[in-house]
């Protein structure tokens, strides 16, 4: 499972 | 944030904002795919739905803000406020062909399987393939317009220079993402034959 952090790249 | 991934955004902005201007500034979306920009609204949908969910930065915020903004624009200016200069005869590429595919790819190749990852896995994927409807109406009429091709070469930069953003971040932060670099690779590979032929013709291309 993929953690929590947000994908931050556009 | 990085050079390459800095630079990288603001050659998809330059894109983006070149082709508005140039169908604004001409009154017409003659030879531009408008299937092509219905995937990219679509593309930017999917993967900004995060705005509801998380804040990252300002500037990730505003840019997202403008490229959605901006798609949807270029679709309102090809499909209502200048309809009528719309190739949609030459525009004959199944939209269908790759978002199908596409939807199932990323139902089956995900980080997660969760509603906001996969929109967001779909999204990579779409964008991946989301300029075949245009690249396919260019070999059909056989020609693109300068300012278009300029355009196109904004797009494939910015993702080239996203395949140098993700080997910087690899080394020095030990960050990768398979899903982003593989469908990135992908897309990039699309417009080494058009930057071939823009290198070397220069400008309009005819073929």
């Amino acid at each position: 499972k993929r953690d929590e952090t947000p994908h931050d790249e556009l | 944030m990085n050079i390459f991934r800095l630079t990288g955004d603001l050659s998809h902005l330059a894109a983006i904002i070149i082709l508005l201007l140039k169908i604004w500034k001409t009154r017409s979306c003659a030879g531009i795919s408008g299937k092509s920009q219905i995937l990219f609204a679509l593309v930017f949908t999917t993967r900004y739905l995060d705005l509801l969910t998380s804040f990252i930065s300002l500037y990730n915020t505003t840019m997202k803000v403008i490229y959605i903004g901006c798609a949807y624009a270029t679709v309102y200016l090809i499909y209502m406020k200048f309809k009528a200069t719309y190739d949609g005869n030459h525009d004959s590429f199944r939209m269908e062909f790759l978002v199908v595919p596409v939807g199932g790819l990323a139902c089956l190749v995900n980080h997660d399987f969760s509603f906001l990852e996969i929109l967001w896995t779909f999204s990579i994927y779409l964008e991946s393939v989301a300029i075949l409807p245009q690249l396919f109406m260019i070999s059909k009429t056989g020609e693109a317009e300068t300012i278009t091709t300029h355009y196109l070469f904004f797009l494939g930069l910015y993702r080239a220079l996203y395949l140098f953003n993700w080997i910087w971040r690899f080394y020095f932060e030990g960050f990768f993402d398979m899903i982003a670099i593989v469908a990135g690779m992908v897309q990039t590979i699309l417009y080494c034959d058009f930057f071939y032929l823009y290198v070397t013709k220069g400008q309009g291309i005819s073929l």
